[in-house]
């Protein structure tokens, strides 16, 4: 929308309020992340700013355009709208987006089927002239997350949006991510230069290896390789599909010195906020006792060589295949990520490889769960494939399932199941949200549009029996057996059977060399239970019983001073609530009209005391010659 | 019980409702399906 008065700051202030869901709230959270991973956006919790986002249960999942500065301004995310590209989307409109389809230049690209629309409803595909909305000069995006699906606002069974370029007739309405032109617009609008938690990409493309440096303490270095005889054939980037390209970074173990070192180290990093993750792809096509080993280099006063701290020992390295990998760090100064490959003592015909390095400030995924061969799956009859088990960081084993359709859906669920913890850990399990992810393999992690869905165990649910959806495994579940026999029991599974469609799932990067790879993580979010942010000071327990009688209007907030409630009324940027209960609106408007209604009394008064003075001075003045002139008239007479 | 293969709890039944099929439903009817336009008409 064009018009600057429209933007937010960087950082937005925001309430979850509480009548959010549960889930909701921590995928909210979750889209927050990705904002802050690819945009120059950031959240905060509210604390007073004139204007925030009050994110709400309301009905349905909408948003205003823009910056309405309303001070508290209402953004719906509710039942079923608790998806992350459903919260991006609703985001996107509050920072000022319209949906794609209604740019004025629409037509070239897509044609409306205007008789296929709900009645009524036609008004939905109007198109705004670049008076109103400006295109920001990138092309028409048939991947934004802002774009109708072809069946929007559809009557019948047929679409309602038909792209003239047919190859993305069922691209259109992809909820899954921000698109590449999603985030120039954003990035464009905001004029942003940098992200928040992204740190460094690295595919080995550029000669320059992203700045990275061979270390002098070792016996060998780190090539730059696009294909090593022993294997890999070729690089992950590209998997070999770019003649000329596809580079990767090779440590050679065959030479047969044992004991050989190879030393990697990344450009100096600058932390922001503390916590990292470490993601890259790993080859072995030496002996299993090679090994890699990820270090930091922190360099914290003192130290000017720095702090080496080993982060991760990486062995049994499985042979034959790229491998995806997770380091998490916790830097806080200026640092380098150190690869150092160590060769084993057993005969080697490769070595060890390493491509498409991605390190940002989030969260790494608790769990990867690695299907390969997974075309296979596809096109055959309906299946169901189970993950290994997995423990949650609290304890909680739990398992997914993949239910592939065979024509069209792909289904995804979290099962709890018997673990080695059942007997310490609270039961039905409460509020831990499961985040499951189908990774999106681009190179670059800022370019991925990862699938991911989340869902989170309520205690309180109960099946149709009466039984709690969330209770011991081994009370609730079904007897399973793992591949080795063991028997356990397998809760029922709770998640969608639309997670992806076979369209979608073979699009992008979504398998990779016959890979797929799923995320997981397993959070504890029950104190997200009540997160209504309130200005300081927080009220306490005695807070309440004081203002437990007190009821504070138009939004003002009890809080004790002196052990007598008192109500801190909201402000807006030209407007207050003032009086003891917060009863009285006042604005800027208020105060000019006070000033220039007492400014026209004062000088009302002036005027009437002036004009009395002139009236009566004139009136003594007047009586005075009167006077004289009588008394020159006696003496005249007296003169004669 | 269901067969173990199925032995799930389906949340969004079988349908990939998109955000406005979920308003439509709800019976909003919204500017453009999910934008809430401010009385005085700020946001056009």
């Amino acid at each position: 929308i064009i018009g600057d008065h429209y933007r937010w700051p960087h950082t937005i202030p925001y309430v979850l309020e509480d009548s959010l869901e549960m889930n909701a709230k921590g995928v909210i959270l979750n889209a927050f992340e990705r904002y802050r991973l690819k945009t120059c956006i950031d959240f905060k919790p509210w604390s007073g700013e004139a204007n925030y986002i009050s994110v709400f249960k309301g009905s349905g999942c909408w948003s205003s355009v823009g910056n309405i500065h309303a001070g508290k301004q209402e953004l719906s995310i509710g039942t079923n709208c608790d998806r992350i590209a459903t919260v991006q989307h609703e985001f996107l409109h509050a920072l000022g987006f319209w949906h794609e389809q209604s740019r004025a230049d629409r037509d070239d690209y897509v044609t409306i089927v205007w008789e296929r629309i709900l009645a009524d409803r036609e008004h939905n595909f109007n198109i705004y002239n670049d008076s109103v909305s400006d295109s920001l000069n990138v092309p028409y995006d048939y991947n934004s997350v802002m774009h109708y699906s072809k069946t929007a606002f559809q009557n019948g069974t047929e679409s309602t949006i038909i792209t003239r370029i047919s190859d993305f007739e069922d691209v259109i309405g992809q909820r899954m991510d921000f698109s590449d032109y999603d985030l120039l617009k954003l990035n464009q609008l905001y004029n942003c230069t940098s992200s928040l938690s992204f740190m460094d990409s690295c595919d080995f493309e550029l000669e320059n290896i992203c700045g990275m440096i061979q270390s002098s303490r070792d016996t060998a270095d780190w090539q730059r390789v696009s294909q090593v005889l022993g294997g890999p054939e070729n690089d992950h980037s590209n998997m070999g599909q770019c003649k000329d390209s596809g580079f990767f970074m090779h440590f050679n173990t065959s030479t047969g010195n044992e004991g050989a070192k190879a030393v990697l180290e990344s450009r100096v990093l600058y932390p922001k906020r503390g916590f990292q993750c470490l993601e890259f792809y790993l080859y072995n096509s030496g002996s299993g006792n090679d090994q890699l080993n990820i270090y930091t280099r922190e360099y914290t006063a003192g130290h000017q060589d720095g702090v080496l701290t080993l982060q991760r020992e990486i062995k049994e390295i499985p042979t034959g295949s790229w491998q995806l990998y997770y380091v998490t760090f916790k830097v806080t100064e200026k640092f380098r990520v150190v690869f150092e490959g160590l060769g084993g003592p057993d005969a080697s015909s490769g070595g060890l490889s390493i491509d498409d390095i991605n390190l940002s400030e989030t969260r790494c995924p608790h769990h990867v769960w690695h299907i390969q061969n997974f075309t296979q799956l596809l096109g055959g009859q309906n299946i169901n494939v189970y993950s290994p088990p997995f423990y949650s960081p609290e304890g909680y084993a739990f398992q997914i399932s993949m239910y592939i359709e065979a024509l069209t859906n792909v289904g995804i669920y979290f099962h709890l199941i018997s673990g080695a913890n059942d007997d310490q850990l609270q039961w039905p399990c409460p509020w831990r949200q499961a985040t499951m992810t189908l990774l999106d393999q681009n190179p670059d992690i800022r370019q991925r549009m990862s699938n991911q869905r989340s869902i989170t165990t309520d205690p309180t649910m109960t099946n149709d029996n009466g039984s709690y959806f969330w209770d011991r495994p081994s009370k609730v579940g079904v007897v399973a057996s793992f591949p080795n026999g063991t028997q356990y029991s397998r809760g029922r599974g709770y998640g969608t059977s639309v997670f992806i469609t076979h369209k979608r799932l073979k699009s992008r990067e979504f398998i990779k060399g016959d890979d797929l790879y799923v995320l997981l993580t397993v959070e504890d979010i029950s104190h997200l239970n009540s997160t209504a942010a309130v200005p300081d000071p927080v009220p306490t327990s005695t807070v309440q019983n004081a203002c437990s009688e007190v009821e504070c209007q138009n939004g003002g907030i009890c809080t004790v001073q002196d052990g007598r409630p008192e109500c801190k009324c909201p402000a807006g940027e030209d407007w207050w609530y003032m009086g003891k209960r917060c009863e009285t609106r006042g604005s800027t408007r208020d105060t000019i009209v006070i000033a220039v209604s007492s400014t026209v009394t004062v000088f009302a008064v002036m005027l009437i005391i002036t004009l009395v003075s002139v009236y009566c001075t004139r009136r003594r003045y007047r009586k005075k010659a009167s006077a004289n002139a009588a008394a020159m008239n006696l003496e005249n007479q007296h003169a004669f | 019980l269901p067969a173990p293969e199925k032995f799930v709890k389906d949340i969004d039944g079988g349908l990939d409702q998109d955000i406005f099929d979920i308003n439509e439903d709800l019976g909003l009817d919204l500017f453009e399906g999910d934008i809430r336009l401010e009385a005085h008409g700020r946001n056009s």
